[in-house]
């Protein structure tokens, strides 16, 4: 842990705060996707198998705790008590293509071959792309409510933030995975391009909306 | 080693 990588984590934390927040106080989850969410939880699930018996510290042991926790919750709170409130038919990107990508990537390619290997190589690459379903979502409606615009924006600052975080590792020789640095790239442009909206609309005080 | 550095990061 570094100082960067404990900054885009607290980024992350802020993201899923601001999410749930959205969601108690509107009792709405309109503009949100299902499909990004549940895809988180897969992330989730397969990177952080090994926490009941690979303990590092009560960091990182809590901080895993709260991921799965607040992303499980977050599906249950769509498809239950706001059931009503879920655009459906907005929530139509294929994310089977990703799923199947990411598992080949894993496969190919893992950071060793073990069943936790290929699993935590998957939700590397999962992860990078999980937001697509949201983003195709904001895509189609054209525009968002300001306070999901703040969740993708401090969702955006999360992995950015691991980017320096890994330079400086490199910078005092520790080591660094190569499939981080790659996943963690195109995680942030993808989520960069969405920033620049949002720099342009929200920080001028306007609604969100995309570009025509 | 390799799973040494996964448990640095989340």
């Amino acid at each position: 842990m570094s100082l960067f990588s404990g900054l885009g984590d607290l980024a992350h934390l802020a993201a899923i705060f601001l999410l749930l927040q959205k969601m108690r106080k509107s009792r709405s989850c309109s503009g949100i996707s299902l499909k990004s969410h549940l895809l988180f939880l897969l992330v989730y699930i397969t990177r952080y198998l090994n926490l009941f018996w690979s303990f590092k510290s009560l960091y990182f042991f809590s901080m895993r705790i709260i991921f799965i926790c607040s992303e499980s919750y977050i599906c249950y709170l769509i498809l239950q008590n706001l059931r009503p409130t879920y655009d459906k038919r907005l929530d139509t990107f294929r994310s089977g293509y990703l799923l199947g990508g990411c598992a080949i990537l894993a496969l190919i390619y893992p950071i060793k071959y073990s069943v936790f290997g290929i699993l935590w190589t998957f939700s590397i690459w999962l992860e990078s792309v999980a937001i697509l379903p949201q983003l195709f979502m904001l895509q189609r409606s054209g525009e968002a409510e300001t306070i999901t615009a703040h969740y993708l924006l401090a969702m955006c600052l999360y992995r950015g933030l691991y980017i320096p975080h890994w330079i400086y590792r490199l910078a005092i020789r520790q080591h660094v995975m190569l499939v981080s640095v790659f996943a963690g790239i195109i995680q942030t442009v993808l989520y960069a391009d969405f920033a620049i909206v949002y720099r342009r609309t929200v920080l001028q005080g306007k609604k969100f909306r995309l570009p025509a | 080693d390799t799973i040494q550095s996964i448990k640095d990061e989340l």
